[in-house]
């Protein structure tokens, strides 16, 4: 982990009694290594040990702590206050029923995670509706429909030769109609540069105007993870992230990525396959876990 | 610098930034850049699109070794176990290497072992009556050994050629889950002498350097014996597998460039070599 790794390097630091521009090098490049292995963007990673570098050189000499533990205080604040505020939960205060899309690439969790959150606003005395919007991987709407029944949330009765659209717009029609406050649209999974399927995306946001989008991707996702991120933000406008598969060993740097690309924060984090294997993301934890 | 002019320190720097992008990893990228260095200075690269060719060179000789087909042969029921993290693309996987089965004229069977996920059963159903092949399973819940020992039987009386096992994903950090998966081998062994012929991990192009830990995991708990890279089709270049290579053995049977039933190719280390950066 960084501070077993740094210790050779700190101890330098320590040596000279302060940060300086002579001795700071070497940190850097481990914070450096340290983040590429963890996955977090290359270009991210730059930027990031940019700001640590004039951080640390600016900075005041602190009393309490030695140059090396400054020198972790100051990448693992930096990394925190990056990762983004407080938790914050799905954007649900509009005139019901509040329409959410979870969107992203192929098996990052979409639909597993439409089951969570359907579970987490039915814990919070709120009513949830499923809506089955993927018409094209095999047996997609049976499987939004198994998780339903196994947490007593209704789900839409998605035709698979319908359009996705028209599923989205009738389902929130319906949930108008049955006094459900919050529609869970489960879109299919797509690349972000499948230019038909991303349009439908926006066809889809066109038509319900959601209160959140929401980007589900998966913890162990590698450098790709700004390129994906950077076009469904653009192309739809992400509210949040939901990160999954944290229960792994993933060190979850694409989250890093996420964030410095989109500004989106991360609201959600799944933690195994069950329904109620959902948490709320908490920055400073995440920040730990890059870190290493 | 973009391929044409001579050779300078950016032109290093720039390729090393391509290969860590393409999830080479920071070390691996550094050490072909020394190598690369090493040969330039020798006077050995006279230009860019020699330090590119050289590159390509380097690591399609470091995947070569890997390409191999699964050696599917009598004495049948060959036997593939298919197994992976969640998510990556092993039920669509199995309906894809199923269809290219059916076409050289073998009779397949899917075995439905994935018995906890929702719908998994039905999704492999699908795929089955795609490539027509048969399929053995049960109800969603019941003990996945179960329906393998079933499917097993099942292929030899009916002379099946080859059986193809879906499993349910599990992350390689839950060891209850690779106990299962163990159970699972020990129960295909005592069925078939010798089975399964082939245990066939399926990596994501899209992760990053977790793949590696995947791959190193699987290898030593349950025994691999092929891998399939999925989702190359996106930007996602794969670059880890390199790293797999180098940590472990095991032959690259096929890529998934999409997801319909033709949307597999052997893996070529060329061409592989030739999109990574
Ligand atoms: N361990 C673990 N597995 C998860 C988590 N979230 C989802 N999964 C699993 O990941 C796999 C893929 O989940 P899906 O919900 O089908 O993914 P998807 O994004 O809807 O897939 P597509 O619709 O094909 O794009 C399933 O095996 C899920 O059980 C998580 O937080 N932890
Ligand atoms: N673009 C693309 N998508 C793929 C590829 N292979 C699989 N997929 C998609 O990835 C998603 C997950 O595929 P599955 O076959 O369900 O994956 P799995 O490993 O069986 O998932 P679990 O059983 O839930 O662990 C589906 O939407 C597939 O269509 C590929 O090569 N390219
Ligand atoms: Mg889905
Ligand atoms: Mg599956």
């Amino acid at each position: 982990n960084l501070s077993e790794k740094f210790q050779g390097v700190l101890k330098n630091l320590r040596g000279h009694g302060r940060i300086s521009e002579g001795n700071i090098e070497e940190a850097l490049r481990e914070v450096r290594l340290a983040l590429l292995e963890a996955d977090v963007n290359y270009k991210v990673v730059k930027e990031f040990t940019a700001a640590v570098r004039s951080k640390a050189l600016g900075a005041e000499v602190m009393a309490s702590l030695s140059p090396d533990q400054h020198f972790i205080k100051i990448v693992h604040d930096g990394m925190t206050s990056m990762m983004g505020g407080e938790a914050q939960d799905l954007d649900l205060a509009r005139r019901p029923p509040v329409p959410v899309m979870l969107v992203g690439l192929q098996g990052s969790g979409k639909t597993t995670s439409c089951g969570k959150l359907a579970l987490h606003l039915q814990k919070k005395k709120r009513r949830p509706f499923l809506v089955p919007a993927d018409v094209y991987r095999p047996a997609a709407i049976e499987q939004l429909k198994v998780l339903g029944s196994q947490i007593g949330i209704p789900v839409f009765d998605s035709d698979p030769n319908a359009d996705p659209v028209d599923i989205c717009r009738e389902a929130v029609r319906q949930a108008d109609l049955t006094g459900c406050d919050t529609v869970l649209l489960d879109t299919a999974g797509r690349l972000h540069v499948d230019e038909e399927l991303m349009e439908e995306l926006r066809r889809i946001k066109e038509a319900v105007d959601p209160g959140d989008i929401l980007l589900v991707a998966d913890a162990m996702t590698g450098q790709d993870a700004v390129n994906v991120a950077k076009a469904f933000h653009e192309k739809v406008g992400l509210t949040g992230v939901l990160l999954t598969k944290m229960d792994g060993d993933a060190r979850g740097g694409a989250a890093l990525s996420i964030r410095a690309v989109t500004g989106a924060p991360i609201k959600f984090v799944g933690v195994g396959e069950k329904l109620d294997a959902l948490e709320a993301f908490f920055p400073d934890r995440m920040a730990s876990r890059i870190l290493g | 610098a973009r391929g044409i002019g001579p050779v300078d320190e950016n032109v290093l720097v720039e390729l090393e930034e391509a290969l860590i992008l393409a999830d080479a990893g920071a070390d691996l990228a550094g050490e072909y850049v020394v190598a690369l260095r090493a040969k330039w200075r020798r006077g050995e690269l006279p230009d860019i699109a020699a330090l590119r060719l050289e590159l390509k060179k380097m690591i399609t000789n470091t995947l070569a070794p890997r390409m191999a087909p699964i050696p599917v042969a009598p004495p049948y029921p060959f036997v593939v176990l298919v197994i992976g993290v969640n998510g990556v693309g092993k039920t669509t996987t199995i309906g894809k290497i199923a269809h290219l089965l059916r076409e050289e004229g073998h009779p397949v069977l899917l075995a439905a072992g994935d018995t906890f996920r929702a719908a998994a059963i039905g999704q492999l159903r699908v795929w089955a009556e795609r490539v027509g092949a048969d399929i053995i399973h049960h109800k969603e819940g019941s003990d996945s050994s179960a329906v393998v020992f079933d499917s097993l039987r099942a292929a030899k009386a009916r002379g099946t050629h080859v059986v193809l096992i879906d499993t349910a994903g599990r992350l390689h950090t839950k060891t209850h889950l690779m106990e299962e998966m163990r159970k699972v081998v020990r129960v295909i062994g005592r069925e078939i002498p010798g089975a399964p012929q082939e245990i066939l991990l399926v990596l994501d192009a899209t992760n990053g350097r977790n793949a590696i830990t995947q791959a190193k995991t699987f290898q030593e708990v349950i025994g691999v014996t092929g891998i399939v890279l999925t989702k190359l089709d996106g930007t996602a270049k794969g670059g880890m597998v390199l790293s797999v290579t180098k940590e472990t053995d095991v032959p690259i049977r096929f890529v998934g460039v999409g997801e319909t039933i033709d949307d597999l190719r052997p893996f070529d280390a060329e061409s592989f070599a030739s999109a990574l950066f």
